[in-house]
């Protein structure tokens, strides 16, 4: 502030937001979103009793190059990104996955007329990560 | 969406059909799963595979689905209610190991009921419980004999009940061998109330017979009742309404790979399977954590 020039490095304050755009992280980053589903829009209501809304959410998004640090990526992620950045370009980037699950719990009629309740293991996606 | 075209291109052995083709088709999603039994299913996220396995069986013979009986839904509803949050989380109860609980009631053609009013108020029937859908990875945890009654009807305060049980065991050839009945005398004191259900608990007596490879399980129940604690003559009307034939309860483990492990998840999401997990999390066994500190 004391040094009534402008340093070099620096913009002039008219294109501040211009220069911060470069440190931004990239707009549709990787991240977790939701979809909410109800198993009559399916017509399965009519043996899953419960729940009625079931959200499996999903992951959508780019993976930005410093994924480790965000995503607590594996280093083979920055690895990938680089040789699609520098050496070959038909290798995919890292994709946007999801790293974190919780269970749902379904009431179903079987089809001998039985009731069963029953809680499924990785049903529900919670967190994303990129891969 | 070029995978897709090329998924549609291809005859697929599981006959999948196109998503654009369902315009003229029932919106049935389970015509939208692979066919053929087996094919892609293991593509399928467990809860679709498990539904588009059972939804085929039904679909293809035709079967139509047996409705349930409607005082057993609404228990298995207030079940849910307790064991699971309204989108389908599973609340954590610590003496909650089961992820499964299956409810049968008995088949109707052995449904009898006669009450021999001589000594009190007797109940006897004679249940036939087709077990088909318990798979051989579900372990039984508990097993519950579930009586509801109409308390619409004015009860006594309390009642004395005691319930025997008996199974006539089928020879290989399935021709009626000598009964072997095992009896299990249970005391039961319930002040009938409010409350619409009672339950037994025979797992002790179940377990052998349910561990067996076997599909039927046929049990002869006779429950006796007395006003209060004293014995006394019959009253001139029956103590009990005469019960409906009571349903089985089976709490169980399932221990296949689709099914949430309770004593696994520590209340935190469980990571991707498809990543293995360090080793020495404490999220695989309790001792994990301590054994990791000692080594520290």
């Amino acid at each position: 502030e004391e040094s009534p020039k402008a340093s070099p490095a620096s913009p002039a304050a008219s294109n501040w937001s211009q220069y911060f755009n470069q440190f931004q992280f990239p707009r549709d980053e990787c991240e977790l979103h939701t979809f909410r589903l109800s198993f009559s829009q399916l017509r399965w209501d009519r043996w899953i009793i419960a729940p009625h809304r079931y959200s499996p959410q999903y992951c959508k998004g780019e993976c930005p190059r410093a994924a480790r640090y965000r995503y607590g990526s594996a280093v083979h992620t920055m690895v990938q990104n680089i040789i699609y950045e520098k050496l070959d370009p038909s290798v995919p980037r890292p994709s946007c996955v999801p790293a974190e699950y919780s269970p749902l719990s379904v009431l179903t009629i079987e089809p001998d007329g039985s009731i069963a309740y029953k809680e499924y293991e990785d049903m529900i996606a919670t967190k994303c990560t990129c891969r | 969406p070029h995978s897709r075209d090329r998924v549609a291109s291809e005859q697929p052995s599981g006959q999948l059909v196109a998503p654009e083709d369902t315009s003229s088709r029932d919106l049935n999603p389970l015509l939208w799963l692979p066919q053929a039994p087996g094919q892609g299913s293991a593509l399928l996220p467990p809860l679709l595979k498990a539904l588009s396995e059972r939804g085929q069986r039904s679909w293809a013979r035709g079967v139509p689905r047996l409705q349930p009986d409607s005082r057993a839904l609404r228990y298995m509803k207030r079940l849910y209610k307790m064991s699971a949050t309204k989108e389908g989380i599973p609340k954590a109860h610590k003496g909650h190991l089961y992820n499964t609980v299956r409810l049968f009631t008995p088949c109707s053609e052995c449904k009898h009921l006669h009450g021999n009013l001589g000594k009190g108020d007797i109940h006897s029937v004679d249940l036939l419980f087709n077990l088909d859908r318990v798979t051989a990875l579900e372990h039984l945890l508990k097993s519950v004999l579930l009586y509801s009654f109409d308390t619409s009807a004015p009860l006594s305060s309390s009642l004395t009940c005691t319930c025997h049980l008996s199974t006539q065991e089928q020879g290989p050839s399935s021709q009626a061998c000598p009964s072997l009945s095992h009896s299990l005398p249970f005391s039961l004191h319930f002040p009938l109330r409010k409350r619409k259900w009672v339950e037994l608990d025979v797992t002790s007596f179940l377990q052998p017979l349910i561990a067996a490879p076997r599909r039927d399980l046929h049990v002869a129940v006779n429950v006796t009742c007395l006003l209060g604690d004293a014995p006394s003559t019959a009253p001139p009307n029956p103590l009990l309404p005469s019960p409906v034939p009571p349903s089985l309860l089976l709490y169980l483990n399932d221990t296949s790979q689709q099914a949430h492990r309770r004593w696994n998840s520590a209340g935190r999401g469980r990571k991707n399977p498809a990543f293995p997990r360090k080793r020495t999390g404490s999220l695989l066994h309790p001792a994990g954590e301590r054994a990791s500190r000692r080594r520290r």
